[in-house]
């Protein structure tokens, strides 16, 4: 089709619509209780940091659900991991549900509460199509406390196009520094974010992925997950 | 370190994605013509399909044994080689709960990729075409039972590698500076930000891979269809997708599809 604006009209609708109902799709994580969903956040952000083992852990979840040939067990999963990685693997399952017996994903697994497991697979496979980098640096966001505002941000382009710095929602990103981190993280997400003197403008390039909607999804994860936090 | 060079150079000369990046050095002995990948299409329309190499071949999954080995064409491909540098530079001043931080973070990733003079091989299509007619799958096969029950599945096999002719070196290179003040920091030497609990420091190192020549680096595939009685067809054609013809529903998933249904992604286009 044509690369006229009239495509990237309908790619900045698409993240506006994938941030509105990813957002209705992470309510599991808000409703966990307190304690449990700090545990998750904590494994999570390990995730965010370590492609091996959010690799590793996709691979359980595919076993799980679709099953692979061969059927892997989740010895030979988590054997390249380090003990930690494989400590940080079990507790992510254990804390989403899923209880695999008999070390085989394919045929040994318990999923105890399916809603939650779920809702965790869709943000843990966003977080792994994200490309090279996206995800450590969604992770140095999270340190920076940062996740909200960038899905407020995110939810404000989508809508015009440019948000305002003079809205207190994104005063976070008038650091310039931190705006560093967070127009690579976009870029690498192909949203083009430019600073003006007031305001923030992202440009979805063209011909762009699939990445602004996987970033958006991300995003509502982590932002659901990190409530409280 | 070898997957992120092969992807690198796949989005040079492929951009359109009919090759497929070899992501691990062990997979790569055995890419033979006509070696059977499986496909994996994603649960989610973001997902991109996952290609898993078998050890096994077409001939080894047909009913009759005797399937003639591919004719194989052999032609230059290109001379590859890239550089890529990545710089960042920042300082970030956050409060995390009532610590004060405060770092800096320098860094710069390079890496080189020299594959040298790659060659390609191809199986004559046509040949393979000529020789499958008639033939059928052994769908009593532990492979074809297991995939035949799994619907997000598709057999393919490998009609195409690129190859090196040469042992080439890929080597990364990464020097990170930084200071804070803080525990602030992130964990892998993929980020360019980067910040330990309290110092200044330098990390550097580099990281050396020689890998030898005719190391398979990308691969082709061509889906199959495969009816119910065996037969199987080459699905050449752009947007002509392969997989099992399926004689009555049965969903292998284990999860009640219900839960997948709910989620408001599963039916968007792709």
């Amino acid at each position: 089709g044509s690369h006229g604006a009239s495509l990237l009209d309908e790619l900045l609708s698409t993240v506006h619509q994938a941030t509105q109902q990813s957002e209705k799709n992470f309510h599991p994580f808000e409703v966990l209780p307190e304690d449990r969903r700090s545990a998750l956040w904590g494994v999570m952000h390990s995730l965010l940091f370590d492609k091996e083992l959010l690799a590793a852990l996709e691979q359980v979840y595919d076993s799980v659900v679709g099953g692979v040939w061969p059927p892997l067990g989740l010895q030979s999963v988590v054997a390249g991991l380090k003990p930690l990685q494989q400590q940080e693997l079990e507790a992510f399952l254990s804390l989403v549900g899923c209880r695999i017996q008999g070390g085989n994903p394919s045929t040994g697994s318990e999923v105890i509460d399916p809603q939650l497991f779920v809702t965790a697979h869709f943000l843990v496979s966003a977080l792994a199509e994200m490309p090279e980098d996206a995800a450590a640096l969604l992770g140095t966001c999270c340190e920076l406390q940062t996740v909200p505002v960038l899905c407020y941000l995110l939810h404000t382009l989508s809508d015009k196009g440019v948000s305002d710095l003079g809205d207190p929602a994104l005063a976070a990103l008038v650091d310039a520094d931190r705006f560093a981190v967070v127009q690579r993280l976009f870029a690498l997400a192909d949203i083009d974010l430019r600073r003006l003197q007031s305001s923030v403008r992202g440009v979805i390039l063209k011909d762009p992925h699939i990445f602004p909607v996987v970033l958006s999804i991300s995003l509502s994860g982590l932002c659901a997950l990190s409530r409280g936090q | 370190m070898f997957a992120k060079a092969t992807r690198n150079f796949l989005k040079e000369v492929d951009a359109g994605g009919d090759l497929i990046a070899v992501s691990k050095l062990n997979d790569a002995e055995g890419l033979q013509l006509l070696s059977l990948v499986t496909k994996r299409k994603g649960y989610w329309f973001w997902q991109k399909p996952k290609y898993q190499p078998l050890s096994l071949t077409l001939g080894d999954v047909l009913s009759d044994a005797d399937f003639p080995g591919p004719v194989v064409v052999e032609s230059d491909f290109v001379k590859y080689e890239g550089k890529y540098e990545n710089h960042l530079r920042g300082s970030v001043e956050t409060a995390l709960g009532k610590i004060q931080l405060n770092a800096q973070g320098r860094g710069v990733v390079e890496r080189q990729s020299s594959f040298g003079t790659l060659r390609k091989q191809e199986a004559d299509l046509q040949q393979l075409i000529r020789n499958s007619v008639d033939r059928k799958l052994k769908l009593s096969h532990s492979l074809l039972q297991y995939l035949l029950a799994k619907r997000s599945e598709v057999l393919c096999v490998l009609t195409q590698r690129i190859m090196t002719t040469q042992k080439c070196v890929i080597s990364e290179h990464i020097q990170v500076e930084e200071t804070c003040g803080g525990a602030l920091g992130t964990h892998t030497k993929t980020v360019q930000v980067s910040a330990s609990e309290d110092g200044n420091f330098v990390k550097d190192s580099n990281v050396v891979l020689e890998i030898p020549a005719a190391t398979t680096i990308a691969y082709g595939v061509i889906e199959l269809y495969v009816k119910l009685d065996g037969q199987f067809e080459f699905c050449l054609l752009h947007g002509k997708h392969g997989g099992f013809e399926h004689e009555s529903h049965k969903d292998p998933v284990h999860l009640d599809p219900v839960v997948f249904q709910d989620f408001v992604f599963t039916d968007a286009p792709d």
